[in-house]
């Protein structure tokens, strides 16, 4: 059996948007650990981890592991129907075939469930070890979508480059090139605002736009993003997300043959 | 050009 109450069901209904254009079949894994899913998206170039760690759950029951296989748009779509201050209720029993989602609003005068059947999916987990990165920046998220947004109306791929100057972001395309520097600063009013360089070893690597365009989706997350780069490995894009978990976006590289 | 990589090059399966 499995129950897991979340108050702040809003978290679930940004997850969800977070990952849905990414991915479109996904198992999410259940265990004592927390609510977790690994995915990729279906040209195996970007990889999304998320976990919602038990804690997190007012109230989180899982008497087994239990991977569900669900299609994230149809869960996208009966998420849409949970206001952003309900209480979202995930509900399944051992060995079923569906999960329930069940959805309170704050003055508990409406209650809404919605039952839906899940798929069996082949699951396609990586293993990912942990990595010393050559390069760490944390900068607001709102930024690094502004950037990606901006310099996809110029170019298809950005090269990322981290160097003591800061961190660099060019295109190139049809009209021109262009180039956005963010300079370590950490004099801000409020530590989310700040942009925290940590490098090892300069390090530059080309990455495909769209997919980072994807992975800004999860902006509304978290007001920073930490981007890890090394030189042979793919990106990696960290939301955290508040007292719960994160959501990470993996993207392999564009590299010379 | 630079070619798209995909995961599996970096990561095994599990």
């Amino acid at each position: 059996m499995l129950e897991l109450r979340l108050v702040q069901g809003s978290l679930l209904k940004k997850v969800l948007e977070a990952m849905k254009d990414l991915v479109t079949d996904a198992n999410f894994d259940c265990s004592a650990t927390g609510f977790s899913l690994q995915a990729m998206d279906s040209s195996h170039v970007a990889l999304v981890a998320l976990l919602l760690r038990s804690e997190g759950f007012e109230h989180y029951r899982c008497d087994r592991n239990i991977t569900m296989g669900m299609n994230l748009n149809n869960v996208s779509k009966l998420l849409k129907c949970a206001g952003n201050d309900d209480i979202i209720t995930i509900k399944a029993d051992d060995g079923g075939d569906t999960v329930t989602f069940m959805f309170e609003n704050p003055k508990q005068d409406k209650i809404s469930d919605f039952e839906m059947k899940l798929m069996d999916l082949d699951s396609e987990h990586l293993g990912i070890p942990d990595a010393e990165y050559h390069a760490i920046v944390r900068m607001p998220s709102l930024e690094f979508s502004r950037i990606c947004k901006d310099l996809s109306s110029i170019g298809d791929t950005v090269v990322i480059s981290v160097t003591k100057e800061g961190i660099k972001f060019s295109t190139r395309g049809d009209i021109g090139n262009a180039n956005i520097v963010c300079r370590q600063n950490t004099t801000v009013d409020k530590p989310e605002e700040a942009t925290v360089i940590q490098m090892n070893e300069a390090v530059s690597l080309t990455f495909a736009l769209r997919y980072l365009n994807s992975f800004t989706k999860a902006t509304s997350l978290s007001e920073t993003v930490t981007i890890s780069l090394s030189s042979e490995l793919p990106l990696v894009a960290e939301y955290k997300i508040a007292d719960m978990g994160y959501i990470k976006f993996y993207l392999a590289p564009k590299i010379e043959d | 050009k630079p070619k798209q990589q995909v995961l599996s090059r970096f990561f095994a399966p599990k």
